[in-house]
């Protein structure tokens, strides 16, 4: 059995129904996913470490809004952006988390620097954001991870618990 | 939710996953994506794994982990011990999906929804994609 490199990527599992999905719209996840792919496995091809392959494919994925991460993350009920990340390193068990955090361009990276800097492995909220700014990693105001995509499922979301309705919402709008 | 494993030349596994969490989630849940071995693991002996999905579920029966756990007591394969769990959880009202790669062979993409976003690619460079089965 093949001991060669490789790695394989996802970008959230439920998406929007295949009739709902036009080819056009299709495509443009396709070329998402293969440009994610693409940075892991130039990684991974120079020699590279598998959690830096890891990481660079996240952050592909990360700063493209059509995924539920970083750029186009959805919103909390109460408006807000609360992201969470984690990385491990199978080499020798370290790994780096983090959870309810809004600031860091790539929360991926963020969760990095908790591995390795940190001395600790799962850090929430406004001390991890505190640690965080001690480290050297871009921040970005909301208004950059805001896609008016997710404000919409939010408002629709809103709307429908306000009136009682049943959530008859797709799995792309449950969890973007 | 997004995710990544991988195996380097070395044949050291890594995993990493990112989210924006739920929409309209009430603030300060948290899903399985950061608690390690629910929704990120990675360990050189048996399997890296991202999943996503109904995190809760992922988080109560810790799905990352109890594929490695098959694979290193049961002595299950790679698809085995991925595809069993993801077929389980969707019986806890676990929906979702995960990636996976082990030691050796090519990477597992079982998941139990509709579809899932999803690639993967070794050493020939070609860059597989799909969205639905």
């Amino acid at each position: 059995m093949s001991r060669g490199f490789c790695l394989a990527i996802h970008g959230g599992a439920g998406t929007i129904p295949a009739a709902a999905l036009n080819t056009a719209a299709a495509e443009t996840y396709h070329v998402a996913l293969r440009t994610a792919l693409k940075a892991g496995w130039t990684v991974l091809n120079r020699g590279g470490a598998a959690v830096d392959a890891v990481c660079a494919a996240i952050v592909e994925l990360e700063n493209d809004e059509l995924f539920n991460a970083a750029r186009g993350a959805v919103f909390t009920s109460a408006g807000q952006l609360e992201m969470d990340a984690a990385i491990m390193n199978g080499a020798d068990r370290a790994a780096g988390a983090l959870a309810g955090i809004c600031g860091p361009k790539n929360p991926i990276v963020a969760a990095r620097a908790v591995m390795q800097k940190s001395g600790t492995v799962f850090m929430i909220g406004a001390g991890a954001e505190a640690f965080l700014q001690t480290q050297d990693i871009q921040f970005m105001p909301p208004d950059y991870f805001t896609t008016p995509r997710r404000l919409d499922a939010l408002h629709r979301e809103l709307t429908r618990r306000v009136a009682g309705m049943p959530d008859t919402r797709s799995d792309a709008d449950r969890h973007g | 939710t997004v995710g990544a494993v991988a195996r380097d030349a070395a044949g050291n596994l890594a995993a990493g996953t990112s989210t924006g969490g739920i929409t309209a989630k009430r603030p300060g849940r948290v899903g399985d994506t950061p608690v390690i071995g629910a929704g990120t693991f990675a360990d050189n002996a048996t399997c890296a794994v991202s999943t996503t999905g109904t995190g809760e579920v992922f988080i109560r029966f810790t799905a990352a982990a109890e594929i490695a756990a098959r694979i290193r007591y049961a002595g299950q394969t790679l698809e085995q011990a991925a595809s069993d769990v993801i077929a389980e959880l969707s019986t806890h009202g676990g929906d979702g999906g995960l990636i996976a790669i082990g030691v050796t062979g090519a990477p597992v993409l079982p998941f139990n929804s509709s579809g899932m976003y999803r690639g993967f690619s070794g050493v020939d460079g070609v860059l597989h994609t799909a969205i639905h089965r």
